[in-house]
């Protein structure tokens, strides 16, 4: 199970640090 | 508590200050439970913990302890979407993303971050009609308080107090911003963000000089250059 989690915990770190927008933008 | 446990204290309707503890033991129990705890508690779980927080936002003088139940619901619908599932399962019901939203209130800073924080992730991570599905709580929400759908979040980069808050709220807009694939819709998005108030606050949140909201900003502006370009 241990893939499965920390899902939120990743995606606010992305948003956190903008690697989740510029993932966005490519 | 076992997950059934939990489910049965819910729908019990509990006085107030037990409500508090449940929360909070519910809490613990969904961040440090396997999945397969998570799973079992949502079958029932989820929609009874979205019956309360519907209860709570819809009293009309919320007492102190209301708010502390409030902000633990949405910490709990938190620990609930740290896996796989528990994220599905808010991802595909249109009430949670429509109490999320009514839970975007300035009143209550520390809870108003923690919500703009899952909401954007959910922003991020859902499908194309996400965006859609997020604008139209957020503008439900804000049809009930006569309110520009907007409004709440620029409130809460106002609050100069709560940097945190500033972080996440601009966090929000930039998931909100960067969403549409079509340059007209997020022009659109930015445009009304900056006429709701945002344009008049952004040279006092970069005289703060700190490094999250910096990076924020950053992305906002670099997002907005590029649009302009391709525009």
């Amino acid at each position: 199970e241990g893939d499965e989690t920390g899902v939120m915990d990743n995606l606010l770190e992305a948003l956190q640090s903008g690697e989740a927008f510029r993932d966005r933008r490519k | 508590l076992s997950s059934q446990e939990y489910v049965h204290e819910l729908r019990s309707g509990i006085s107030e200050e037990k409500l508090l503890n449940c929360l909070e033991s519910l809490r613990v129990s969904l961040t440090s439970n396997p999945v397969s705890w998570v799973n079992n508690f949502g079958h029932e779980g989820l929609g009874l913990l979205l019956d309360v927080l519907e209860k709570l936002l819809d009293k009309r003088q919320q007492e102190s302890i209301d708010k502390k139940n409030q902000h633990k619901l949405i910490q709990c619908l938190k620990a609930f979407m740290n896996n796989k599932y528990g994220l599905q399962r808010i991802l595909g019901d249109e009430r949670s993303l429509l109490l999320l939203a009514r839970a975007i209130d300035p009143k209550q800073p520390n809870m108003m971050t923690e919500t703009v924080k899952i909401l954007s992730a959910i922003c991020i991570v859902g499908e194309e009609n996400m965006l859609d599905k997020i604008l139209g709580a957020i503008t439900i929400a804000a049809e009930r308080n006569n309110g520009e759908r907007f409004a709440n979040i620029v409130e809460g980069l106002e609050n100069h107090e709560a940097l945190q808050l500033q972080v996440a709220c601009m966090q929000f807009i930039n998931a909100l911003v960067t969403s549409p694939e079509e340059l007209d819709f997020r022009v659109h998005l930015r445009n009304e963000f900056l006429r709701c108030g945002l344009k008049k606050i952004l040279p006092d949140l970069k005289e703060k000089e700190n490094e999250e909201l910096d990076i924020q900003l950053k992305v906002f502006d670099e997002n907005k250059e590029e649009d302009l370009i391709e525009l």
